[in-house]
């Protein structure tokens, strides 16, 4: 897999790079329309007040989600990868390029929406962050595993659905918890904003 | 592109096969838990007492799935791709071994959950079926064109919680017409059933 070889040696050279900085980086891995910008929006209006932050958003095609996080005020880089279906160390390196110029304590990569090959490219993060809706079901962490054993922190979105759905919190936690007993997991929807002060404050504790 | 040549004469011969057989075959495509099992479910119900049907299911991990269609009792074979993102017509012609002794009218074939790259490989299928739900956003057809181009037809599924989202119906169709305007488009709830028996009936005159 000498594809995989390359890429690990980019996104080691991204990784000393952000830690000289003292950027503490994370990876946001989903299905598509799991919420992970809405969470942003939620996140960053919550930690802008205290602390730096900038984006590089992932898309196939358009950057609807670039200018979504462009009007928070806070630096983004838009990748579109023109249908590649996951984004690549050295696709994170060039759109870093625009960001070099400001100095984050947080930099948030919003990836392709894609639950399985987006777990086998290491993008120089901190730490992958996989979001999973209550709308997609309680058995995703079994049928897509490597998604949540990479991950070190799951969090269980659109929670204000739960009422609607026939499903249980309690399911989705123990089904990821199966595949990977370490991930540290929240409850939030970014609707009503439930759990979401939770997330916020750990990731304080991270750059701490 | 030498994979893709090597995929397409495997689909082309899939193809001529099952022509000859009369089995009208579809892909269904989708994100991860977009509701694909669950509207094969309701389809096959009312589908199963006038015409004969047979499934293949594509998943990452686990005959979850399998398991679900096996419990209606119509024939279904198993695909476990073992951390591919897609089906390929390989696995497909494998699969279809172990149904070659019964012949369908109709034979639905469930792709790994993924909107990128199963849009690239062809399974020796008649139609591409797209299914996207309300929760994931009307702006997915735009975002992830190339799935909405090459399907024939687009579901919209979830349609009961419509309500409790900030989504209309007209803009998830607006955007994928943008992107394909010969699409068909059904909009379905595989909870309440609104909707699946004009997909049902659209489908009974595809085998008239
Ligand atoms: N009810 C509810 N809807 C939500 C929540 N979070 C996101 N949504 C909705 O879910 C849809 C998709 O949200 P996005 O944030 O765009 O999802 P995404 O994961 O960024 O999507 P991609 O970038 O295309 O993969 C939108 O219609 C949002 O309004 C939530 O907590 N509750
Ligand atoms: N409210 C509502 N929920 C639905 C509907 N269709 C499916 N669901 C729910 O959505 C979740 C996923 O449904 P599945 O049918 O397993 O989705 P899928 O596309 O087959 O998922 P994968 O095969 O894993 O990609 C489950 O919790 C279903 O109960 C629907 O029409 N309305
Ligand atoms: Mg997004
Ligand atoms: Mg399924
Ligand atoms: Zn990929
Ligand atoms: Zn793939």
């Amino acid at each position: 897999r000498k594809v995989l070889e390359k890429n690990d040696e980019i996104a080691d050279e991204i990784r000393k790079e952000l830690k000289s900085r003292k950027t503490f980086t994370l990876n946001l891995v989903s299905s598509p329309g799991s919420g992970k910008t809405t969470l942003l929006e939620q996140t960053i209006s919550r930690l802008k007040p205290t602390h730096s932050i900038s984006v590089i958003e992932g898309d196939v095609q358009t950057d609807i989600d670039a200018q979504r996080i462009d009007k928070l005020g806070v630096p983004v880089s838009q990748i579109v990868t023109n249908g590649s279906c996951h984004l690549e160390a050295d696709m994170v390196r060039d759109a870093f390029e625009q960001l070099r110029h400001v100095s984050s304590q947080f930099l948030f990569i919003e990836n392709v929406g894609n639950l399985v090959c987006t777990a086998d490219f290491d993008l120089g993060e901190d730490l992958k962050v996989a979001v999973l809706s209550v709308t997609e079901g309680e058995e995703k962490p079994l049928k897509y595993p490597a998604m949540f054993r990479v991950a070190g922190v799951l969090i269980i979105t659109k929670t204000d659905l739960v009422p609607y759905l026939g499903v249980s919190l309690e399911t989705f936690r123990k089904n990821a918890l199966t595949i990977n007993p370490d991930l540290v997991v929240f409850e939030v929807s970014s609707k009503t904003g439930e759990g979401v002060d939770a997330w916020v404050s750990w990731l304080k504790q991270q750059v701490r």
